[in-house]
């Protein structure tokens, strides 16, 4: 398992 | 990018470099805490260390770099360079009554029990409760300078906008992260109290004061 979160916000 | 997170971006970015004014052409960081701005240092520098691992945009990258390079330039003046103005008398609220409650939680309660996912879980939580020190310091001098409640203002006007923000992303893409919106939920709840004086106060020429 390689997901990783993107926070796109800031 | 919708309109609200672009307002609630700039509105950011506004409260910010009030503050660095505010600091540089007073000479003076009285009436500011020092605590709060220790805590955004705190939050921006967990939130944003993916800036060494994720690019997202040239935007997102830009706004992430003033926002820590401000942030850490206002804790500089404050505990250095006019150190002498900081009221540190009436700054007492302790930090790590936030810091260490938040940390646990933030080990609890996340996305994914990753190091960059905590940390940045870990910035969520301590953002929405960030200025209490700040407010804490309003309340025990019973005043704020008119420039200082615009800062107050604009900074927490940033995270409804956020609010009304993650409203459009849910309904416009699906996208919804409910640690970011519970935690923005407190976190303008928090600004309740000073909006409504802000609105009836300052908007009306006076200066921000308590009832004693």
């Amino acid at each position: 398992r390689e997901f990783t979160f993107i926070h796109d916000e800031l | 990018m919708n309109l609200f997170r672009l307002a609630g971006d700039v509105s950011h970015l506004l409260a910010i470099i009030i503050l660095l004014l505010k600091i540089w052409r007073t000479r003076s960081c009285a009436g500011i805490s020092g605590k709060s701005q220790i805590l955004f240092a705190l939050v921006f520098t967990t939130r944003y260390l993916d800036l060494l691992t994720t690019f997202i945009s040239f935007y997102n990258t830009t706004m992430k770099v003033i926002y820590i390079g401000c942030s850490y330039a206002t804790v500089w003046m404050i505990y250095a360079k006019f150190k002498a103005t900081y009221d540190s008398n009436h700054d007492t609220f302790r930090m790590e009554f936030l810091v260490i409650p938040i940390a646990a939680l933030s080990l609890l309660v996340n996305h994914d029990f990753a190091p960059l996912e905590i940390l940045w879980t870990f910035s969520i939580y301590l953002e929405s409760v960030a200025i209490l020190p700040q407010l804490f310091m309003v309340s025990k001098t019973g005043e704020a300078e008119t420039i200082t409640s615009h800062y107050l203002f604009a900074l927490g006007l940033y995270r409804a906008l956020y609010l009304m923000n993650w409203i459009w992303r849910f309904f416009a893409e699906g996208f919804f992260d409910l640690i970011a919106i519970v935690a923005g939920l407190v976190q303008t709840i928090l600004y309740c109290d000073f909006f409504y004086l802000y609105i009836t106060k300052v908007l009306k020429g006076k200066k921000l004061s308590l009832p004693a």
